[in-house]
């Protein structure tokens, strides 16, 4: 039973690409089967792992030039494999607009694999454009990353607003599996007057794990690691691995 | 003789709104007439101005619906109009896409008011789609503000790309305005490795201004004023009118 879920925010900078990486190897360091899925032309999931941005990759898939399992590759993190994305997914924005069924082209092209994985996490460009629109069609519910500023608790109602449209014409289960507050800093009053604000609206589903603002957490990707491989002690990779946690006891409740 | 500035860079989160905002509040109090273009959905420069997102705003200009002159607003500093954004330009990614002068767009708006002012700073959206495009082709320069960190440097070849894409087909004068360092925080050898290849890469592009990490101006934008208002003697804001008097100084060689 393979769930996926997209790491969705279209507030650009608030941690999406760090919690795709760190969530996903926390998660494939408990044993559990995990892909993680690059749909940012950017490609920061793809180096923050340590790969090269390298066809075959997405827009090879949605070009039709390669099959799913062709580009799918190992990282070095057991359990743990990726569907990288190269330069070229930039073009897809302005190439799949529009097109027929250019909303379904990640979901179909997932599905004969998804049985290999527990879990499949989808890491978001930062727009709502067509990659982030095909990633939330595929996906059961959104993961959403805020980070404690003032910006990013304003672009929430659009990014609500999204998740109903999707909702209402594409993919009707589509749920919010998550609210994570990022970069979090308790000595900042602004912090606190984002957090009391998320959890008045979001309740529950914000969780209790919350990630603080620490350096391993932005060096780790210049050695091409997630934080947990490059210190597993620091404050950033012992917070990924409670989120792991946090998220793991949901999904028993399924 | 008005000088149209892009602030653009694909990589989210790095202060291309912070810079726009205060950049354009700064040179403004300093006596220069400047509009400030919001070319993003999200509506930051906007609301960081303290302005209801509301039409008429850039959307209504590109879709015919008023002049540009009709959808000009004052903002709370002298000397400082803006064009709104409002969140229906979150449908013009993929309204405008593909169809005939789509790129053109925001250059022929903005060309009955370009004498009224000496600089227009253009707020970009974290992407490389039409919004952006449009502000590329508008645009006499770019200016890229670029956060110390490793997927903000690693973007850049990514934009260097798409600026030489925009000069051979549709703006052959699209210059490098200038590079500038945000959240800066000499304390962290990350800030001080980044800031070594930029100035290695770009050279006196790179303006010897820094902005340092400083909370007033993230704090700033939820009172809906430029850091220069809000408290002028914190680094942020002072940082930002040392850049301003750099800016300028720059011009005056043109
Ligand atoms: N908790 C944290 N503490 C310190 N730095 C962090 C933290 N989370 C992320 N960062 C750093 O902040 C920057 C932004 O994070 P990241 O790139 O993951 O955000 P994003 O939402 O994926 O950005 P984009 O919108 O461009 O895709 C990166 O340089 C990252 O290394
Ligand atoms: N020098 C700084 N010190 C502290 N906080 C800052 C600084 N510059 C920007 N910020 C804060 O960091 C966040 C990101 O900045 P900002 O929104 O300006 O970036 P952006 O590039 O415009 O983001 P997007 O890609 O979403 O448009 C904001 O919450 C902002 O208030
Ligand atoms: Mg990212
Ligand atoms: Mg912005």
């Amino acid at each position: 039973m393979c769930r996926t879920i997209a790491i969705v925010n279209q507030k650009g900078g608030v941690g999406k690409t760090t919690t795709a990486v760190n969530l996903a190897a926390s998660l494939a360091l408990a044993g559990v089967n995990i892909l993680l899925v690059d749909a940012d032309p950017q490609g920061n999931s793809t180096s923050g792992l340590g790969l090269e941005k390298a066809p075959p990759g997405l827009y090879d898939v949605y070009a039709g030039r390669c099959a799913v399992e062709e580009a799918l590759r190992p990282t070095g993190v057991e359990h743990l494999s990726i569907l990288p994305s190269t330069p070229d997914l930039l073009g897809a924005e302005i190439e799949l607009a529009g097109g027929e069924g250019s909303s379904q082209l990640l979901k179909d092209a997932l599905s004969p694999v998804r049985e290999r994985f527990k879990y499949i996490l989808i890491d978001c460009p930062p727009s709502l454009g067509i990659l982030t629109l095909n990633a939330l069609v595929a996906a059961e519910a959104a993961l959403v990353p805020v980070q404690c500023e003032y910006y990013a608790l304003e672009g929430l109602s659009m990014l609500s607003h999204t998740l109903s449209l999707v909702r209402g014409s594409y993919n009707p289960g589509l749920d919010i599996e998550g609210v994570l507050l990022t970069m979090y800093d308790p000595r900042n009053s602004l912090t606190r007057e984002v957090e009391e604000q998320l959890r008045a609206h979001f309740g529950p589903k914000v969780y209790s794990t919350v990630i603080p603002r620490n350096i391993t957490l932005a060096e780790a990707p210049s050695h091409g690691k997630p934080a947990l491989l490059y210190d597993t002690r620091s404050r950033g990779a012992q917070s990924y691995l409670s989120l792991a946690k946090e998220f793991l006891s949901h999904e028993d409740g399924v």
